[in-house]
């Protein structure tokens, strides 16, 4: 019968408690449906990344997604149906490629 | 290639028909 909890108080040494609260200060505050210029910054973004290519076949939407990390895939695809509904892209070699109508 | 001409075509339609 010894008495318990009275043995390793001591020796603790938490030197590593840190306070890793996910500080990524980015200021991006997730606020996809304020549109500029009658894109939400997703639109545009994907817009953006289309228009900077020269590609013949242009951009695929698994380019896009690489690219655009943050956003996702759902969201491209929706970007790139509007943008193309719109007419300022189209696709080309198939359904998952497209080129930007503003670039010539 | 005439498929990707018949597109951008199409896409230039209707980037017209919104601005009009």
């Amino acid at each position: 019968s010894r008495p318990q909890g009275t043995v390793n108080t001591a020796g603790m040494n938490h030197s590593m408690v840190s306070m890793s609260g996910g500080g990524t200060g980015t200021g991006y505050s997730g606020a996809s449906d304020i549109a500029v210029n009658g894109l939400t910054p997703h639109q545009s973004q994907v817009l953006n990344l289309i228009k900077s290519c020269t590609d013949q076949q242009g951009v695929s939407i698994q380019d896009l997604k690489l690219r655009l990390k943050a956003i996702s895939l759902a969201s491209i695809k929706q970007a790139v149906e509007f943008l193309s509904n719109e007419g300022h892209i189209y696709s080309t070699i198939d359904e998952d490629h497209f080129r930007s109508t503003d670039n010539d | 290639l005439g498929r990707i001409e018949r597109n951008k075509r199409a896409a230039l339609e209707r980037l017209a028909a919104r601005n009009v």
